[in-house]
């Protein structure tokens, strides 16, 4: 399917965003900001 | 981390599932080959490995950290992950490293502000101790690509890490490369001493110009020296550093005859790849008619002395400033490169020189754009349009073509590099296809350290999808003279430009200041076009796979599928070809396993445990029945030979 996008495309929206402020954004709570844990083990720390 | 179950083999397999952006699958594919020119690491399509990383297009950019030997181990490159730093970085926790600020000597060189944390996300400050994770007597590194930036989890404008030595408070959180530190650990961790794709580099600073020799059969030489009056006056590996200290190599032609050579052979070189990029750094200041040949002597059995091959000529007017230069060679056997100065028949005042020469099995890049006196650009240019620079044309190998613009001083933010792509209309429009199907244009700022190994460049790559459109409905990468506007170059032609694609966040000016970026007063952008076509489909469970490519990507053939579909792997077998021959890739977990010719039987750890009790009961019970028949066998011989003694005794009793 066609993607509709403006006549200028800039990669990042204006804001240089590391990789916490990307997976901050999307609600992700992963451990130290960008690792998964094993399964069966929490995301954080308490 | 430390533990040796967390280590991966030194090739890692891997998939890039087709949930991937493609030019996330790009992209990972050049990360791939930074670490095959800095590190020993390796990375191959998965083939049946028991453990291998599966790269996906997941919510956000993570990683597990180190291998957890549970068959396949995810890796999430998401929306807005597909940078090279960012894929680097979680490969590196993929390897066994956690954070650089999580070290457990961090108070040392960072305080952590917890007050300006966010709630609740403290726990992303830990500190491991020194029985859970190990910085392999390597220093703090606050340029590595694993450290946060000074803005993780803050809940203000306060940063949340401050470093302990204040310069070095906005070098951390870098995202353009691997430091020269977390190379030196990583391969302290997986006992690297060599990489796959560098080969040599040489800035002449040492006077054994790195085992070059001068052959005997020229009627010049090449000269180390660190000065040329007529130019150039320093050597490049340390322009605008200090003066007369570093080395260059020289060719004079202000003197002698016309045809007067002096060749320069490297030492021997031991290609593994059979493509190789020689760059380096060149000053003419000489005359138009001097000339630079650049070869390579292959040694064979049928040449063991080595056969000659001109690979390229640079012949061009003087110029006072470095230039630089790719020649890309194809050497599948032993060879050395030969540098050919030859003196033309015009009046020259100096010569040629050569400097920061280095050889990788990588490829060359497509085109060079040298922005000369930049330090004033930076100084003077203004915010947008106004202070736009654009390349000159090139074009990609299918004859696409394209011009770079760079916004010395951003486009929205007056302290960042900005760079866009714009497709422009060309020669070959007529003959193309049109939207612009999956090509690939990578653009680096080139970090101009003298040792490749040692370079952080920034790169960027933007990837034409065909069916992308705009909001009036029009293709986006479609032809420039339908959906571009008119633009005209300095000598006054006219053309059409497409809509821009880009960011404009590129780089700080802190970090374009920092390192080499600038050097000579110049910065060199180096463009690269590749069809990525073939990575639509990268998954292997596609049925059938070919031998990898060049690439290392598997990629999917028509006439093979039908001999998988027809050889019938059971039980989720993976039909794969090799050596054009069907064999399955059976599915295993740590507990169990498929295996036999089509995957049809399955074996379990329990199996195993079965087999290994059975067995021993069965050479304890053969044992048992020896030990038995043995000992009867004594007790029998005993017992005959004391009866015998006995009757001998009584004998004896009675004759007394």
């Amino acid at each position: 399917q066609p993607v509709q996008v403006s006549l200028e495309i800039d990669e990042d929206d204006e804001t240089d965003r590391d990789i916490f402020d990307i997976n901050e954004a999307l609600g992700l709570n992963l451990f130290e900001g960008d690792i998964r844990l094993d399964n069966g083990r929490p995301e954080r720390n308490s | 981390i430390i533990g040796n179950q967390y280590r991966w083999p030194h090739t890692i397999p891997y998939v890039l599932e087709d949930s991937l952006d493609m030019n996330a699958k790009g992209l990972i594919l050049k990360a791939f080959e930074r670490y095959r020119l800095k590190t020993c690491i390796d990375f191959k399509p998965w083939e049946g490995e028991a453990n291998y990383i599966s790269v996906f297009k997941g919510s956000g950019c993570w990683s597990y950290v180190g291998k957890r030997q549970g068959g396949r181990q995810e890796l999430s490159i998401g929306a807005n992950c597909d940078r090279i730093a960012t894929i680097e970085h979680e490969f590196l926790h993929a390897l066994g490293f956690w954070h650089e600020q999580s070290r457990s000597d961090r108070d040392d060189y960072v305080t952590i502000m917890r007050d300006r944390i966010q709630a609740g996300k403290e726990s992303n400050f830990n500190k491991y101790d020194d029985k859970t994770s190990d910085f392999l007597n390597i220093p703090y590194d606050y340029n590595s690509v694993m450290h946060y930036s000074k803005t993780a989890f803050m809940n203000g404008t306060e940063p949340t890490i401050v470093t302990n030595i204040p310069a070095f408070i906005d070098v951390i959180g870098q995202r353009i490369d691997f430091s020269e530190y977390d190379i030196q650990k990583l391969s302290r961790l997986y006992n690297c001493s060599s990489s796959l794709s560098f080969m040599d580099t040489c800035s002449f600073e040492l006077p054994n110009v790195c085992g070059m020799i001068q052959n005997t059969e020229d009627n010049a030489d090449w000269q180390r020296i660190t000065q040329v009056s007529s130019g150039p006056q320093t050597d490049h590996t340390y322009t605008g550093v200090c003066q007369e200290t570093g080395y260059f190599l020289h060719f004079n032609t202000s003197t002698g005859n016309q045809g007067d050579r002096a060749v320069l052979e490297s030492r021997f070189l031991y290609p593994k790849r059979g493509f190789q990029c020689l760059q380096f750094f060149y000053y003419n200041s000489g005359s138009e008619t001097d000339q630079l040949n650049i070869g390579v002597k292959e040694y064979t059995v049928a040449n063991p002395n080595g056969a000659y091959r001109h690979i390229e000529t640079i012949q061009g007017s003087p110029v006072s400033y470095w230039e630089l230069h790719h020649i890309p060679l194809n050497m599948p056997n032993k060879f050395r490169v030969v540098f050919e100065g030859i003196k033309g028949s015009t009046t020259s005042n100096g010569g040629l020189s050569i400097d920061d020469i280095n050889l990788s099995e990588t490829q060359c890049p497509h085109h060079v754009w040298h922005i000369r006196n930049f330090t004033e650009l930076l100084a003077s240019s203004p915010l947008g349009e106004a202070g736009s620079l654009y390349s000159p044309p090139f074009y990609s190998p299918e004859g696409y073509a394209f011009q770079i613009a760079l916004y010395v001083n951003g486009t929205t933010s007056p302290f960042n590099l900005a760079i866009y792509l714009h497709l422009i209309s060309g020669a070959n429009d007529n003959t193309l296809q049109w939207p612009c199907p999956w090509k690939q244009f990578t653009m680096v700022l080139l970090d101009q350290h003298p040792d490749i190994r040692q370079r952080m460049s920034n790169l960027r790559s933007i990837t034409t999808d065909p069916n992308e459109v705009d909001f009036s409905g029009n293709y986006y990468w479609d032809r420039p003279d339908k959906v571009g506007t008119e633009a005209t170059f300095p000598n006054g032609t006219k053309f059409m430009r497409g809509p821009r694609s880009g960011t404009s966040v590129f780089l700080t000016h802190q970090r374009l200041k920092s390192r080499d970026f600038i050097k000579d007063d110049s910065i060199f952008i180096l463009a690269t076009v590749d069809d990525i076509s073939h990575l639509i489909s990268t998954e292997p469970n596609l049925t059938a796979t070919s031998a990898p490519t060049t690439n290392q990507v598997a990629t999917t053939t028509t006439s093979m599928v039908d001999v998988c579909i027809d050889y019938g792997c059971k039980n989720n077998g993976t039909c794969v070809i090799v050596d054009r021959k069907p064999i399955c890739r059976c599915p295993a977990e740590v507990d169990w396993w498929y295996m036999g010719e089509k995957c049809e039987e399955k074996g379990t750890r329990q199996d195993i445990a079965v087999i290994a009790v059975a067995s021993s009961l069965c050479v304890f019970g053969v044992m048992l029945i020896i030990t038995i028949v043995t000992t009867c066998c004594l007790k029998k011989k005993y017992k005959k030979q004391m009866q015998a003694n006995r009757s001998l005794e009584l004998k004896n009793a009675t004759s007394f």
